[in-house]
């Protein structure tokens, strides 16, 4: 069904936003 | 009354993977209809209906308020479900039925976790409580 999510894991945050939280 | 849901603003590029997923472009609003611990977010974008990765949206609202829960730094015991190889250098390579400490569950799926010496995130969804017995 739709309302099952992706079996594989989600992508990594955006790159600007890694350094951000860093 | 009408359900509100909370709209969040897309902070990158992404391009879907698979069919329930939807294609989004920076600058793009959506509505959260459900938040998977797992970092993918059933949400509506025009008239899309799919799953995106909570990583690439902050809320429209307050981008700045934290919404993630504080880390625990005593670790809350985990069994590893899948093996997962790093491809970052944050992240952990883990067998599958390795035991870990979760630190910080954060919304994105990728979780903090120790394992000995070293900390590093990975993937929720290969996560299972140590806890919770399994059915047989």
């Amino acid at each position: 069904s739709i309302k099952q999510p992706p079996q594989n894991p989600p992508p990594r945050p955006p790159a600007e936003m890694r350094r951000k939280r860093a | 009354g009408p359900i509100v849901l909370d709209t969040y603003r897309v902070i990158g590029d992404f391009e879907k993977t698979s069919k329930h997923e939807i294609t989004l472009q920076t600058g793009d609003l959506v509505e959260i209809v459900e938040k998977s611990t797992n970092g993918w977010w059933f949400c509506q974008c025009d008239t899309s209906l799919g799953w995106v990765p909570a990583s690439y949206l902050e809320p429209l609202d307050a981008p700045e308020e934290p919404e993630e829960a504080e880390p625990n730094y005593a670790g809350e015991l985990y069994v590893t479900t899948m093996a997962y190889k790093a491809e970052l250098e944050d992240e952990l390579s883990l067998e599958v039925d390795e035991e870990v400490e979760v630190i910080h569950k954060l919304l994105d799926g990728w979780w903090e976790v120790r394992k000995g010496d070293e900390t590093g995130h990975f993937p929720s969804m290969f996560l299972k409580s140590a806890g919770r017995k399994e059915p047989a």
